[in-house]
């Protein structure tokens, strides 16, 4: 019991180290268990340094670096956890345009493997896409769906 | 396993039915404020069995159904269809198409079929169980909720694991 | 001290209510009281109907529309409350483009009453503004400041 | 009365010192993530007295300090310093021009200046008590936090009546 969680744990932890590097251009990050005798209850710390910053307390991160290293731990999860497919909603809202396109392209690597639904108001995720639907309230209150191309999407 | 498509009608602001066919890779679906999107995504874990109203934003599970606008009058039910390709049966099912439909009704009463075949609720949670897609996996995010997976307070985080062991 | 509760309690709502209609363009809104026998301890509900929809819980709104809404709130409470300067971090976050252009043209009304600084991503934000400071880290980990114009703004 | 301008040096991320001067309009603060513009926002809130280090995002008041990166040493102190016009005097205070400073240690001891006089915390908390511009107001609306003003329990509420009133 106790192994086969360290086992996984462990897992995470390396493919957080990766993600993180790939999102972030650089830096560092690390899962780490604030108690490692006690394995199966102790807390988790997570430690990120972005590129050329010192290792700070999450808390002091800013929102996007925040979000960006929550994508990091997500793709990490998934990487020990495939899923057939996973549908994410505008979880790139707080990144800046050029974090947009790293999550993107990220994302667009990703889909080889793993099947991806994202609902988003940023062009750069759009980018990355295979198909894109628009959803659209031109009777108000009813929604409607049409299939959509990049360039049709004014922005 | 993957999803081929979608059908939803009478489901919260989706009036009219309508269906959409993923791709294999990256689908995008964009939209104004308001206009449905996240709509979507609640229809997607409906139909593959969320029991908890407040995670679908709703008091109750009958809030899902379309309720009328200022034109037009409530509708009497909502029907979602996810179909899914099987070929690989990661699916524990003979099939190598599976549709999975639930239907609830304005009275309460509910329905869900495996390929047109009635069955429980609970054949449908034990149909995903070791896909990750259950209400515990990572295969949905909802908005505004990617900073939650950042509080890993140590039963949060034994999620994380057991769910990935 | 009920009384000039209830006061100020009608003077925010009869606000909510423009503010609502013109962020929204249409649509209505009010707040109420849960127990009007007990207004210095009910709760309070916020019914908002966007236009051409039908009024609904607040928890079933999109992200946008709620945010649209606390802002609208927000911007009645200012009006009942003047404050000289207000700061906003970004506020907008939620918002689709066409709502930030109607969020950006309040703020650039209200802005003759009221300083504001804004912190932003969104191009219809920066173009309300009269000053923009662009704040960068060429060197890792050490901010700068510059005054910026808005052509020299990409995107 | 209204923002004339704003010096940061030590605070965060500003190692070197910056100033701002406000337009009496709208001021845009921009730039990519983590780059330090919502430090800026926790520089005036903590200028003006804020006391709680959750609020500014740190778990003691010495987080404020610039804590170094891999290139430079961490410096000894932050200070900040807010100059506000007040011809119409809602400072309750003779001068026409207010400054603001607050500066902390790497030790933890504080200074506290109004127009380059020593005072007390305490005397900050008074000048603005009858702004708007105390911790309960409307008039600092934090990252992600805006939905927070839709959570109108009874508590919540209170504060906004009493605060308006
Ligand atoms: N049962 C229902 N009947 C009719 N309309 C509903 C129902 N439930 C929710 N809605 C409407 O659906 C709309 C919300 O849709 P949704 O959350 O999908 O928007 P969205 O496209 O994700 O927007 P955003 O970009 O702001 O997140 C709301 O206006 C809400 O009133
Ligand atoms: N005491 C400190 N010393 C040095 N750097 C600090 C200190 N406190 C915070 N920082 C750094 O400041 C950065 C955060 O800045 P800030 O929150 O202002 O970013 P931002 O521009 O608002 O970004 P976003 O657009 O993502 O919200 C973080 O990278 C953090 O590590
Ligand atoms: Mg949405
Ligand atoms: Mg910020």
């Amino acid at each position: 019991m106790k192994e086969q969680f360290s086992e996984k744990f462990e897992q995470i932890n390396r493919y957080f180290k990766t993600t993180f590097v790939e999102l972030f251009g650089g830096g560092s990050a690390e899962l780490a268990l604030t108690d490692a005798q006690n394995i199966l209850e102790c807390g988790i710390n997570i430690d990120v340094q972005p590129p050329g910053k010192k290792l700070q307390s999450l808390s002091l991160l800013s929102g996007g670096e925040r979000a960006l290293s929550a994508i990091a731990l997500l793709f990490a999860i998934l990487r020990t956890r495939p899923t057939p497919f996973c549908f994410l909603d505008e979880i790139e809202a707080a990144l800046d345009d050029v974090n947009v396109y790293r999550f993107a392209d990220y994302v667009k690597n990703y889909s080889k493997k793993t099947q991806f639904i994202i609902v988003t108001h940023r062009r750069g995720t759009m980018e990355s896409a295979d198909v894109i639907y628009g959803v659209t309230m031109q009777e108000k209150g009813v929604s409607k769906l049409l299939q959509l191309n990049l360039n049709e999407i004014a922005g | 396993m993957y999803l081929k498509g979608l059908e939803l009608q009478g489901f919260k602001s989706f009036a009219d039915k309508i269906s959409l066919d993923f791709s294999s890779g990256v689908t995008a679906i964009v939209g104004p404020n308001g206009s449905g999107k996240s709509n979507i995504s609640d229809a997607v874990r409906w139909v593959l069995g969320e029991q908890s109203a407040k995670t679908l934003r709703g008091a109750k599970m009958e809030d899902v159904i379309f309720n009328g606008t200022q034109k037009r009058s409530p509708l009497g039910f909502a029907e979602v269809t996810l179909v899914l390709e099987n070929k690989d049966h990661q699916l524990p099912i003979a099939f190598e198409e599976v549709a999975i439909t639930r239907k609830v009704f304005a009275s309460g009463e509910s329905q869900y079929l495996i390929n047109q075949s009635p069955c429980r609720l609970k054949d449908i949670h034990e149909l995903f169980m070791d896909t990750g897609l259950g209400r515990d996996g990572y295969s949905m995010i909802g908005q505004g909720k990617i900073e939650e997976i950042l509080s890993t307070k140590s039963e949060d985080r034994r999620q994380i694991f057991e769910e990935a062991a």
